[in-house]
């Protein structure tokens, strides 16, 4: 799976995810991926959000949009937003995975409980940084 | 301007040390192009829907990830595609699921967004819409590799399940380093 979260200079938000889904998987099973609010979601009132893992505990969480609400509506940074719906709540059901997300004003998030998730980031002016671990 | 932008390549048990020199060099340097085809259209003034669409191209076209060419197979031997896009100056959303003949279905994401009623479409009737749209089309077999058939069949043979016949189209059969192809797994484990 692949996603990324952008902001132009106009200040809007957008996000976008693309997959082919997993390996070897029976009965036409769709993914978190194509669902919106919980593989994907944009809103400039709080923050854009891209997912990757065992989507069906993404689609239960609803996990794009639970840390935008966080965001908008009980004023968490993203950071926090975004580790309380991984590391604690998505952990806690069993699910695993990971995600970027992204502010208006260039708050910049990831989180994730696997070992590791490719992931990149930069912003104007600023150095590219490339992780994997 | 003020521009950001984040992106990830997927998750999975990918752990220092298990993971080849080469191939994550490979990953950092796609990694990187992603972000320098992000930051052409931003830099430019671009939209952001711009940029995530140019982003995610690549990554698409790319077979070191699990997404348009390199998907990983269907227990039937099939590639089906999912993508999703959403605009957050107004809440427009667009996606389509299981296409298997869409070059860059973010593009046809972003088709059903902006230029249909709906949001989601699937399937057959997803790469109709395609075809009026005038989006790329390709063969199905456009996405295959050989390591994620590879993968694949070893999924299928656990599972005790018949292995699908190679696609039509596809290349001759070549070998694959099966070292590789745990460490692949263990990477991409998720969808």
């Amino acid at each position: 799976t692949v996603g990324v979260v952008a902001l132009d200079s106009d200040g809007n938000i957008a996000a976008g995810t693309s997959t082919g889904g997993t390996t070897a998987k029976r009965w036409g099973r769709v993914g978190d991926s194509p669902i919106l609010g919980a593989g994907t979601y944009a809103s400039n009132a709080s923050c854009g959000v891209s997912a990757t893992g065992t989507g069906e505990y993404f689609i239960r969480l609803t996990v794009a949009s639970r840390i935008c609400a966080l965001v908008e509506f009980q004023g968490l940074n993203l950071q926090d937003a975004s580790d309380q719906v991984i590391q604690d709540e998505l952990t806690a059901m069993g699910g695993d995975g990971g995600i970027v997300a992204l502010t208006p004003s260039g708050e910049i998030a990831w989180s994730y409980n696997t070992p590791g998730m490719y992931r990149a980031r930069q912003t104007a002016g600023g150095d590219p940084v490339v992780g994997i671990y | 301007s003020d521009w950001a932008l984040v992106i990830h390549g997927g998750a999975g048990v990918i752990e220092r040390g298990q993971m080849t020199a080469e191939r994550e060099a490979e990953y950092r340097a796609a990694m990187h192009a992603a972000l320098d085809r992000g930051e052409a259209v931003l830099e430019a003034g671009g939209s952001a829907l711009d940029a995530i669409e140019a982003v995610i191209h690549g990554m698409e076209d790319d077979p070191l990830f699990n997404a348009g060419r390199g998907a990983v197979f269907t227990a039937a031997g099939r590639n089906e595609l999912d993508a999703s896009i959403m605009d957050g100056a107004t809440l427009n959303a667009g996606a389509v699921a299981g296409v298997t003949q869409v070059r860059h279905p973010i593009s046809l994401a972003r088709a059903v967004m902006e230029r249909s009623r709906h949001v989601m479409l699937q399937g057959e009737g997803a790469e109709t819409f395609a075809i009026e749209q005038g989006i790329e089309m390709v063969p199905p077999a456009w996405f295959f590799t050989e390591r994620r058939w590879a993968s694949m069949t070893r999924s299928l043979e656990r599972l005790g399940l018949d292995l699908p016949e190679r696609p039509e189209g596809a290349p001759e059969l070549q070998g694959v380093d099966h070292g590789t192809l745990e460490r692949d797994e263990r990477e991409h484990r998720f969808g």
